[in-house]
């Protein structure tokens, strides 16, 4: 663990209570490597070790008897804070309350959509499913095997184009008394203009109060590209975490949160539809640490 | 990264962060660089162009399959099965080999052995007739072990001579889905074929893939590695430690969504894209 790496460089140095800046230089490599190895992406590490070192070679840690607490401390503390609180979900003025589901291909999109679903129900709430996928093959089965097994709406319209779709879903949901329509919308890459103009027309057309870009826990340093340009494309609200029931540490949701200022919002922990939770910062923050 | 003419400091930190951009990982970096200032100590690269070609050569050569390997699908009938973890690919990658292959004079067979997932079945049956193979399906629920062997019976009665095995995606923590593997290849084993496993990769994934690759590795072998989504601007750089790891190289990159988005592994080029 990092607490160990770091113990291992301060008993090297033998001299507890009279370090000098190097030696917190040496310690802050070993919290460099962890970070890097849990996949945060390298320019967000730099700038994150900035802020450390600056509280790191201070009297707190330089003149300490525990410079390997100290410094942990100060690490954990910046990562909780950089992570922020878990972000709670939107509601629209008046109903129905849009939520956008967007990401890369196979980021788990369609069984958070799900899951999503399921976890408003459980609120009290009425929520309607929407087919925007009219791409990957069986897309729409798949999601309208999911509200079968969960007995929620799912409302697809073969031939129709996205935008159109969701503007009609909205119209539905408003009419049927829903609460919430959830978009399950199509992967795609940041870099494809014409997708990216979709996503673009769709929040144009329905203006939803979440837009949650769906990101895979096990993404490495691309994660910032994804983000960003997903921000500045379309607008994201929140993000979410999935396959976190993996072993990944999880490193590119710091570096999301990071450049795009957005909160997490929830997190995947399993294929099943109750597999949804809140966020924790400590626990992501102890498991990037590893 | 300009081709520079003086080795600089600024150089060295360059084509490290190229490498940790990339997912290379730090410890293979650091090695690849550590070999590289050995042989720059010992008086190679007088340039920074030579310098970069050097570490792309170190690179490529990393990729490079062992000698004496057996062909992937050798004349007899082969059973591949595709693995990996959720949502990397895998179904995609069925469809676009199984289309390869079968255009390259194979006789082909699908295998729907995703019964877990909602639509996996479905999914693959649409991309089956959409190239036109024929494909060996289940009821959702079902047992995939049970597919494997329908698949290789059909095989024989009817001379198929690949049969390409979509499994359902499953994260290597869950011991019982990793015993459902083992089980399967067990089927596969116990038939007389020639088994292949070929273990399919994110280009966007981190570190994890190492991880991944050694437990799908550890539990039922891999002879073959496609990385998918080339076409992101991920490079997919966790792939020197898994071929370096597990001795098995690449032998397809997926490039987008549509069947023929599959293209033959060049290590080269995808060295090339990691300074492009
Ligand atoms: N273990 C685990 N698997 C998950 C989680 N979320 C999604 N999955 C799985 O990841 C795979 C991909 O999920 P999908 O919901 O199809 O992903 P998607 O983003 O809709 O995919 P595209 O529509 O093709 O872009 C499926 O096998 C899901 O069961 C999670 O939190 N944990
Ligand atoms: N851009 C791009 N997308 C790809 C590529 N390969 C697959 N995809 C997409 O990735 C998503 C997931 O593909 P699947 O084939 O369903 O993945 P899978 O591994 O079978 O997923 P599970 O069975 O749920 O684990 C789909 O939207 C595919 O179209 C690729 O090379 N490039
Ligand atoms: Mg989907
Ligand atoms: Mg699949």
């Amino acid at each position: 663990a990092l607490s160990d790496k770091l113990q291992r460089v301060f008993d090297q140095l033998g001299r507890k209570g009279k370090l000098n800046e190097q030696d917190v230089d040496r310690a802050l490599r070993e919290v460099r490597l962890a970070l890097l190895e849990a996949d945060v992406n390298f320019r967000v590490v730099r700038s994150f070790l900035d802020k450390v070192r600056g509280r790191a070679v201070g009297v707190e840690v330089l003149q300490s008897l525990t410079p390997t607490q100290q410094v942990v401390k100060i690490v954990h503390e910046e990562l909780m804070a950089l992570l922020g609180e878990a972000g709670r979900l939107a509601t629209a003025p008046s109903p129905p309350t849009a939520i956008m589901l967007l990401g890369l291909q196979g980021s788990g999109k369609t069984t958070t959509a799900a899951k999503l679903a399921l976890h408003l129900r459980k609120q009290g709430q009425r929520p309607l499913l929407v087919a925007a996928d009219p791409y990957r093959p069986a897309a729409v089965t798949q999601l309208e095997m999911l509200g079968r097994q969960l007995d929620i709406p799912v409302f697809a319209r073969p031939g129709v184009a996205p935008a159109a779709l969701c503007r009609d879903a909205v119209a539905e949901a408003r009419s049927a008394g829903q609460t919430h329509v959830i978009f399950d919308t199509a992967g795609r890459l940041h870099i494809d203009e014409q997708l990216m103009a979709e996503v673009a027309e769709i929040r144009q057309r329905t203006n939803p109060s979440e837009i949650l870009l769906v990101a895979d826990a096990m993404t490495g340093q691309d994660a910032v590209k994804v983000a960003e340009e997903f921000q500045q494309r379309v607008g994201i609200t929140g993000l979410v975490l999935t396959k976190l029931d993996g072993d990944a540490r999880g490193g590119a949701a710091l570096s999301m949160r990071d450049v795009t200022g957005v909160p997490i919002k929830l997190i995947g922990v399993g294929e099943r539809p109750d597999a949804l939770e809140l966020f924790h910062p400590d626990r992501l923050t102890s498991r990037i640490l590893g | 990264l300009l081709p520079r003419s003086e080795i600089t400091d600024d150089l060295w930190g360059e084509l490290e962060e190229t490498l940790i951009a990339a997912d290379v990982g730090v410890d293979t970096t650091e090695r690849l660089l550590e070999r590289l200032r050995a042989r720059h100590a010992a008086g190679e690269f007088g340039t920074g162009k030579e310098l970069s070609r050097g570490l792309q050569e170190e690179l490529a050569g990393l990729l490079r399959p062992p000698d004496g390997r057996e062909p992937l699908l050798p004349s007899d009938l082969t059973v591949v099965l595709t693995v990996g973890v959720n949502g990397v690919g895998k179904t995609t990658t069925v469809a676009k080999l199984g289309h390869h292959w079968s255009r390259s004079g194979r006789r082909v067979l699908l295998a729907a052995g995703d019964t877990f997932r909602a639509a996996g079945t479905e999914q693959l049956a649409i991309w089956a007739d959409r190239v036109g193979l024929p494909c060996v399906a289940a009821q959702r629920g079902g047992d995939p072990g049970a597919i494997v062997f329908d698949a290789i019976a059909a095989a024989r009665a009817r001379g198929f001579d690949v049969v390409v095995v979509d499994t359902a995606g499953r994260l290597h923590t869950k011991t019982n889905l990793m015993e459902e593997l083992r089980k399967i290849r067990r089927i596969v084993d116990r038939q007389g074929v020639v088994g292949r496993v070929i273990l399919v990769l994110d280009a966007a994934t981190g570190q994890n893939a190492v991880v991944q690759a050694r437990s799908f590795a550890s539990a039922i072998g891999t002879d073959a590695i496609v990385v998918t989504k080339l076409d992101g601007t991920a490079r997919g750089g966790m792939v020197f430690s898994v071929v370096r790891e597990l001795g098995a190289p690449v032998c397809f990159v997926g490039t987008g969504e549509k069947v023929g988005d599959l293209a033959e592994f060049d290590s080269e080029a995808f060295v090339a894209a990691l300074f492009a």
